[in-house]
């Protein structure tokens, strides 16, 4: 394993951590989208199937456990926490989240790795993280009150993708020589999507003021 | 022609 793939799956822990730790310790959820953490449930159990047919390492499997199991976490202290749920942001968080589950289902079914039920399920889980953050961007671009750890959280869950990109172009050159279309494509776009965010949440840092996104 | 992933990833 390289440095960008490390930093990477750390920078996705840190994320998880930091919205566990918003929750836990201001009992609120607000500012969080509930359509994106449902979708990630969806990405990482369809994703990790193979949990159940391969052993890689010690690594893996705790992550894959650690990513699933804290997924489930968050989606229940959202709908079911009873201090919780009731900060949910529930009148901002509209985006129809579950009509970007067919289309992905589609196009795993048209361009899977391979034509098997956890290779299609492993594309569909890849095709699904590349936009399960759109509902939580549009939801912050509705709130007039980013709250420190709610910015922190989607920064960190975008520096985790483009980490990714970094590891791909590493192992790249130091070990395949091969071309991945699939996880390279998706992940681009999935980066892509955060430009903007990336854009405002550096540029309020840089002058100290409050995080906002234009409308 | 998708090369297989390696399995390593998350």
């Amino acid at each position: 394993m390289n440095i960008f793939r490390l930093a990477g799956d750390m920078t996705h822990l840190l994320s998880i951590v930091v919205l566990l730790l918003k929750i836990r310790t201001t009992k609120s959820c607000a500012g969080i989208s509930l359509k994106t953490q449902e979708l990630y449930v969806i990405v990482f159990i369809t994703r990790y199937l193979d949990l159940f047919t391969r052993y890689v390492s010690f690594y893996n499997t705790a992550m894959k456990l650690v990513f699933i199991g804290t997924s489930v976490a968050i989606v229940w202290y959202m709908r079911l926490h009873k201090v919780v749920k009731q900060t949910y942001s529930r009148d901002e968080d509209t985006f129809k989240h579950y009509l970007l589950i067919p289309p992905c289902f589609i196009l795993a079914l048209l361009i899977p790795l391979e034509f098997t039920v956890t290779e299609i399920l492993w594309s569909f889980s890849i095709y699904l993280e590349a936009v399960a953050i759109l509902p939580q961007l549009l939801l912050l671009q509705r709130s007039s009150n980013i709250d420190n750890l709610t910015g922190s959280y989607v920064f960190l869950l975008g520096a985790y993708r483009a980490l990714y990109i970094v590891n791909w172009v590493y192992r790249f050159f130091t070990e395949t020589h091969k071309i991945r279309w699939i996880p390279w494509i998706s992940g681009l776009v999935q980066t892509a999507l955060y430009a903007d965010f990336f854009y405002y949440y550096i540029k309020s840092w840089k002058n100290h003021e409050k995080l906002r996104l234009p409308a | 022609n998708e090369q297989p992933r390696p399995h390593d990833e998350l």
